[in-house]
């Protein structure tokens, strides 16, 4: 790998990109599906966070062109140059232009190139790497196509980028320590209610690699993210979904990328509105509403704009009430009710979660609204609430709906 | 077959902008056209030796190959 004369790189983890306008070998939600899949790559080997913008300066301006157009390096018609981009800094520094002669593809057949191979290749550029010499780097400046599914980075490109910004930053939740392997356990019985335990801390013992498959039946399991979709219920953990179907018995268990393959994995939260048939998936300040396996065009959103204060980076879980039409959002020790009707946080709000949801005193992983109770889950525990009676009726195992 | 000499010219324009292009390669407008040519196989050079070819600064048929396919327009090597 190289880096750019001078090592030019962004000095924030935070940098915001925006698209100025689209190719019409392609649905816009394509290329946006391709640029944000294509930041994903970076986002996923770095602490760098990426957001979009829709108006004004970003960072990383993408834009289509051909031939001359307003750089010293004009395109040259189809094949040859299709794309190029420039290290980070001011004005141009870090824009991405792209060829607008070439043929644009989201497949990786040989009859157009796959955009998001060749944006994450410029986008490589516009956090400072150069070209490297490796054959089958990322970097390497010979377009390739290749599977776009399982994309994973060469070490080559990873090493170039970690020495421009160093590893992702350990993940929020708390380090699990690794377990023997065991064999299921029968449930623990129903704790008599108290108040959650806190936080767990983590314990000695090697950390658990990230992002190895969970065992269903692991005790300690704890979850990012649960929503209903359809009748179903879905369990989300770093890239991994468990998938509870009323139809079928038993556990489906998948990656997230297998449903939705441009979708950052590692979900903070999650919501169904059932009677739009739409889930919205949070991470960190941004938002995604999907319906089914297609992700809405226009996405990812700013959380801003469901009425956040910019205060709030992040959230940590989501549940819809289907019987009121709100939906609460947690964030530390806080909640906000959203009027999923007139699409606007109410007033009054934020409270703290204590007053209204008994014995739930610390922040929450996740929540699910099922057969008309709320499921608080926090670490491997999850706390059944009626909240008409305001009262807290059991507490489980949060895999407890494995039938472990 | 021996290259036509209308060819052979258009290889060497071609091979020439690429050289401008990606390896910062500066066609000096002199009279010594050996120089010139001493010049561009330096650079010839450079890049065959980026991509693992041999080494020869030749404008042989593997390195014009190479020069033919698909990139990105972003200079391999830059001043």
């Amino acid at each position: 790998y190289s880096a750019f004369p001078h090592r030019p790189t962004w000095r924030k983890e935070d940098v915001t990109y925006r698209i100025l306008n689209y190719t019409p070998d392609m649905l816009q939600a394509d290329v946006e599906e391709a640029i944000a899949r294509a930041f994903q790559v970076w986002s996923s080997v770095t602490p760098l966070r990426f957001t979009r913008l829709y108006g004004g300066q970003a960072d990383i301006m993408i834009s289509f062109a051909a031939g001359f157009h307003g750089d010293f390096y004009s395109f040259d018609g189809p094949g040859g140059t299709l794309a190029h981009a420039y290290p980070p800094g001011g004005g141009i520094g870090g824009d991405a232009h792209f060829d607008e002669d070439e043929n644009w593809t989201k497949f990786t057949t040989y009859s157009g190139y796959n955009l998001f191979l060749v944006a994450a290749h410029e986008l490589g550029h516009s956090l400072g790497l150069s070209h490297s010499n490796v054959f089958g780097a990322l970097m390497y400046p010979i377009y390739m196509a290749r599977d776009t599914r399982n994309f994973q980075l060469h070490q080559d490109d990873i090493d170039g980028i970690q020495a421009l910004y160093g590893p992702p930053r350990e993940s929020p939740a708390l380090p699990t320590k690794a377990f023997p392997p065991q064999e299921p356990t029968e449930m623990a019985p129903a704790e008599t209610p108290t108040e959650m335990s806190p936080r767990e801390e983590p314990t000695e013992g090697t950390p658990s690699k990230p992002h190895q498959r969970p065992d269903d039946c692991d005790p300690h399991l704890s979850f990012d993210a649960i929503t209903t979709l359809r009748g179903e219920t879905l369990f989300f953990k770093d890239s991994y979904v468990w998938r509870k179907s009323p139809y079928f018995s038993d556990i489906e268990h998948d990656t997230i990328f297998s449903f939705w393959p441009s979708l950052i994995a590692g979900f903070d939260a999650a919501y169904e509105v059932d009677n739009k048939d739409r889930v919205l998936f949070f991470k960190d300040n941004q938002y995604w509403a999907v319906s089914g396996y297609s992700i809405e065009s226009g996405f990812p959103k700013p959380i801003q704009n469901l009425g956040f204060p910019t205060s709030v980076r992040k959230i940590d879980a989501a549940v819809h009430d289907q019987n009121t039409k709100r939906t609460y959002f947690f964030v530390g020790n806080k909640y906000w009710s959203f009027n999923e009707n007139t699409q606007s946080m109410e007033r009054g709000y934020p409270r703290k979660i204590a007053a209204d949801f008994q014995g739930i005193s610390h922040p929450v992983d996740a929540a699910l609204q099922k057969n008309g109770y709320f499921y608080f889950f926090h670490g491997s525990n999850q706390y059944e609430v009626d909240i008409k009676k305001k009262k807290l009726i059991r507490i489980m195992k949060s895999n407890s709906w494995f039938n472990c | 077959f021996p290259v036509a000499p209308e060819k052979e010219k258009e290889d060497m324009q071609f091979a020439k902008k690429y050289l401008e292009n990606f390896y910062d390669f500066k066609e000096e407008k002199t009279l010594f056209k050996a120089k010139d040519l001493n010049q561009m196989s330096d650079k010839i050079r450079e890049m065959q030796s980026f991509f693992g070819l041999e080494v020869n600064g030749e404008l042989n048929p593997k390195t014009l190959d190479m020069m033919k396919q698909p990139r990105c327009g972003t200079p391999d090597v830059r001043s």
